[in-house]
């Protein structure tokens, strides 16, 4: 149900 | 070198048991500031941020910035070994590929100390940006653990919305549909045992019940969680460690096909 989305898409590397 | 003495060593037992579920290797990263642990799950769906502040040490040594790679199992092994109430220490030489955890029972009758191999953890380190929530719900942590628990009997996803009435939690799975709605309450004996709900804007998003049950491994770190939401953004899950600092997860929403 629905497509999980990842935290990479949210915060970029430092 | 490093050296850092935490008298409540069970803080720490606490910690490795409240991530070890989520993250199998970490890099554990030692600054002026504290000891802290930024990292993702394999899957990179959910992040884990733990600060320990060196202030809430009683002896706190770190001579340069250090990052130790562990893998969180046999952290967790070695601290087992650690009774509740013992002192535990942790040291480490610049350059050592070990880390030493010395257990000292109260009375300083007995003196234990575990050596754990060092490994090398190539991990990408993420910049969190502090942000304005939409809603901020505060309840006691064994409610919001509770709640995910019944709830992942029945689905596999949670949809949290808040909205003036309250927070809503709410799954469907082949057997049925469940809600729960938890309402602002402040007329509580104790503050720990209150829900404040801080809501900007109604908001409602969709999450896997797998990690958020994860989550609630942090349970016995606080009496309290606070849950952070954005339509545009993931959840926090957020468990602060008393006179420490905090253990946060972040979680990315599932959005509709």
């Amino acid at each position: 149900t629905g497509v999980q989305l990842s935290i990479t898409e949210f915060y970029r590397s430092e | 070198m490093l050296e850092l003495r935490l008298v409540q060593g069970s803080l720490l037992k606490k910690v490795l048991e409240a991530i070890r579920e989520l993250v199998t290797d970490a890099n554990f990263d030692c600054s002026a500031t504290g000891f802290s642990l930024q990292a993702m799950d394999s899957s990179h769906v959910a992040l884990v941020a733990l600060l320990l502040r060196s202030e809430g040490f009683e002896h706190y040594r770190c001579d340069r910035n250090l990052s130790m790679g562990m893998n969180l199992n046999n952290v967790s092994k070695m601290l087992r070994c650690a009774g509740n109430n013992d002192i535990i220490t942790v040291k480490a030489d610049d350059g050592s590929d070990t880390v030493t955890f010395m257990f000292e029972s109260p009375n300083q009758d007995k003196i234990a100390d575990f050596e754990m191999k060092l490994m090398d953890i190539d991990s990408e380190h993420l910049g969190i940006p502090d942000a304005e929530y939409q809603a901020i719900v505060r309840m006691p942590s064994s409610e919001f653990a509770r709640i995910c628990k019944d709830l992942s009997s029945i689905g596999d996803t949670v949809i949290i919305s808040v909205t003036k009435e309250g927070v809503k939690f709410s799954t469907a799975g082949d057997i049925g549909t469940a809600n729960i709605v938890c309402r602002q309450n402040k007329t509580v004996d104790k503050p720990e045992e209150a829900t404040i709900i801080e809501m900007q804007e109604p908001v409602s998003l969709t999450f896997a019940l797998r990690y958020m049950n994860s989550f609630t491994k942090a349970t016995p770190l606080s009496e309290t969680v606070t849950i952070s939401l954005s339509s545009d953004l993931p959840v926090v899950v957020e468990y602060k460690i008393a006179e420490m600092g905090y253990i946060r997860f972040y979680l990315a929403p599932k959005i509709e096909e």
